[in-house]
């Protein structure tokens, strides 16, 4: 099973 | 005042349509070079990057900055209405609180007229820079609208595992597994068919279907799709517009 990330662990708020 | 005349209303209603599903609405970013876009899905795992340079436009100008908040769907009703190979005229003044939205019949002496309300949009935006990549992958859109779809038949996750020569799309499910395996290609007769790979670290990432079931909505913009990857990073999926892009990063899935 694979657990789905989101974009905001990626990329910072503006 | 900002106006923007399309060649063709069918670019915008290609746009639309890629966008709408994944995104209810957005702000238009319009400048004097062009419109641009960012939207995240509710989610927070899609995100859409559109910029449609001014150089796609037949006539454009923009005398100030401004943001029109659209809601995609009522955008998708109203442009829905129009011929795919009418002139489409977009057009806003400045502090406006709705767009105006014309279509002319290139044969019939017919013009027709919307406005649709424009909403106030409160939404952060991310910072997603110039991202490192590891591999690009360049294929026929079509195929891999196809691969995606065929995929998704089997599990809600593709895998994709990039090597020197080739790129493996694979899907592990409860009914039982697929691969599908693509290899680069030059197609000198045929050029929009040929494939490219490009590699400086192997990847092996995996990706929500559903997600890419929104992404491939894009397909008919552009008869190829650019597809950058890096290690346990967003995916990026680039369709090219006549002069700009419509470009998704879509956030991976890790082992638990």
């Amino acid at each position: 099973k694979k657990k789905q990330t989101t974009l905001g662990e990626f990329f910072p708020t503006e | 005042m900002l106006e923007g005349k399309f060649e063709e209303a069918s670019l915008l209603k290609k746009i639309v349509e890629a966008m709408k599903d994944c995104v209810s609405s957005c702000n238009f970013n319009c400048t004097e070079n062009g419109i641009s876009v960012q939207a995240v899905d509710n989610s927070r795992v899609l995100l859409i990057s559109l910029l449609i340079e001014k150089d796609t436009f037949e006539e454009y100008r923009c005398d100030r900055n401004i943001t029109l908040g659209v809601g995609l769907g009522s955008l998708s009703k109203i442009i829905g209405n129009g011929a795919n190979s009418d002139y489409l005229t977009i057009s806003a003044d400045d502090d406006a609180d709705k767009l105006n939205i014309i279509f002319e019949d290139k044969v019939k002496d017919k013009i027709s007229e919307y406005n649709l309300k424009l909403l106030d949009i409160d939404a952060d935006l991310l910072d997603v820079g110039p991202m490192d990549t590891d591999a690009t992958i360049t294929l026929p859109s079509a195929d891999f609208a196809k691969i995606c779809k065929d995929m998704k038949v089997l599990s809600e996750s593709l895998q994709i595992i990039v090597t020197k020569d080739s790129a493996l799309f694979q899907s592990v499910g409860d009914i039982g597994t697929g691969n599908i395996v693509i290899r680069p290609k030059t197609d000198i007769d045929h050029p929009e068919e040929s494939v490219t790979i490009s590699l400086d670290k192997p990847i092996d990432l995996s990706f929500g279907s559903k997600y890419l079931s929104d992404i491939i909505k894009a397909t008919s913009l552009s008869q190829k799709v650019t597809i950058k990857l890096t290690d346990q990073s967003p995916g990026v999926f680039e369709y090219k517009l006549p002069s700009g892009y419509l470009r998704f990063y879509l956030a991976p899935k890790f082992d638990e």
